[in-house]
């Protein structure tokens, strides 16, 4: 479907690959001076992968990197992505604490993390999580693409097996949808905030996942996801838990924020959004926007910090 | 396209280390295809399992000759996605 317009854009549905790509076109030229699209790779299967990047100028200014639907069946995830874009967009000259963190500061969003995962999941298995790349010697298909990471890959807390949901991939990197994301981030080399969006379970969680070791920020990081849930819960009273990944969920290798964090990118976050185990990746389409709502002010609060706090 | 009618989703409550892990066993049972959408790591902590149409016999009677309690989070999966597929279909149309 062709997109007309980015208001008239039904926020409160599910939508294809392709809506929301043509839809990114959309927003990119109703606001030529603020957004790009930009293709930092290819998928598995030869599909673009696109970011958003807000602007309003400078050279390598220090940025806030956000993505959404890595696990492809989470579609909140993608939905809420699609929302946040729109509202950075129309919010900057509008709304001060944007105005002025875009006057400082870069948003990428890349929305569509794992668009051959997405794209099956609209075409042949709802309930897809992994990448959809062919492993060798088994006709199990796929990889998680968030146990694949250069930190502490092939640890506790990922499977070794291809059928396995949680199979961390023949080696770190191994799937072009995370290669394309190291790639960008080493060479930008700027990003000082990285929040990577998940569903279902209402929890905020900071590195470490594959080891129980505190990070050296552990108490900002903590104090800072207390604020955020605080700001979060404020709007519809949604419950959440925060903390390490490894003592608020489980132990888990190879995963996103840890390689974030070793990177240097102190503000490493990620999300489970809603809902708390009623309808799991199939939460029905009227939750989009609420839940999109209370994300937005959890990530504010995140992008504010980072904003104020420069390191 | 995959189908999952008769699937159900079930929320699985341990409440001993002992039995996470046997739920840890279950789940890696191949031919029973199970899906871990949410993982507990402490007693009290719920799971939620995918259960395919022809495994939930065995599922419910492994559950319950171990005694550990659950309840049954979706009824029938294949309903949900339609429900979900049928609103996004009257969404573009609109």
């Amino acid at each position: 479907a062709q997109i007309r317009s980015t208001n008239s854009f039904d926020y409160a549905n599910y939508h294809t690959l392709e809506e929301i790509y043509n839809w990114m076109d959309e927003l990119a030229s109703e606001y030529p001076h603020l957004v790009t699209k930009e293709q930092i790779g290819s998928s598995y299967e030869g599909r673009p992968l696109y970011i958003l990047k807000f602007s309003t100028g400078g050279n390598n200014r220090p940025s806030i990197w956000i993505d959404t639907g890595i696990h492809s069946r989470e579609w909140v995830t993608q939905a809420t992505g699609v929302w946040m874009a729109k509202k950075i967009a129309s919010d900057y000259g509008n709304d001060e604490s944007i105005t002025s963190i875009l006057d400082q500061m870069d948003i990428f969003i890349e929305i569509v993390t794992n668009p051959d995962g997405f794209h099956f999941t609209h075409t042949k298995n709802r309930m897809w999580r992994k990448t959809r790349s062919i492993n060798a010697g088994t006709s199990c298909v796929g990889v998680d693409p968030n146990r694949n990471w250069d930190a502490g890959f092939g640890g506790p807390g990922a499977s070794s097996q291809p059928c396995s949901e949680t199979y961390r991939g023949p080696r770190a990197n191994s799937e072009k949808e995370v290669k394309a994301i190291v790639d960008f981030v080493q060479a930008h080399g700027n990003i000082k905030a990285f929040v990577s969006i998940h569903s279902y379970s209402q929890l905020l969680l900071y590195p470490y996942g594959y080891t129980s070791t505190p990070v050296p920020d552990k108490q900002e990081l903590h104090d800072l996801a207390q604020r955020a849930v605080s700001a979060l819960s404020s709007l519809y009273g949604t419950s959440y838990r925060y903390g390490s990944i490894i003592t608020t969920i489980y132990q888990a290798s190879g995963g996103t924020i840890d390689w974030t964090y070793k990177q240097g990118i102190k503000y490493s976050y990620t999300f489970e959004l809603r809902d708390n185990g009623r309808y799991g990746f199939l939460l029905p389409a009227n939750q989009i926007i609420p839940t999109a709502q209370e994300t937005w002010l959890a990530v504010k609060v995140i992008m504010e910090h980072t904003r104020d706090n420069p390191y | 396209n995959d189908s999952f009618i008769g699937d159900q989703v079930l929320r699985i409550t341990a409440n001993s280390e002992e039995q996470i892990y046997m739920l840890k066993d279950l789940a890696e049972l191949d031919h029973l295809q199970l899906d871990v959408w949410r993982e507990a790591v402490k007693p009290e902590d719920s799971m939620d399992i995918h259960v395919p149409h022809s495994s939930l016999q065995t599922v419910k009677a492994f559950l319950e000759s171990h005694g550990i309690s659950y309840s049954v989070m979706i009824e029938d999966v294949q309903s949900v996605v339609d429900h979900e597929r049928a609103e996004m279909l009257a969404a573009r149309s609109t």
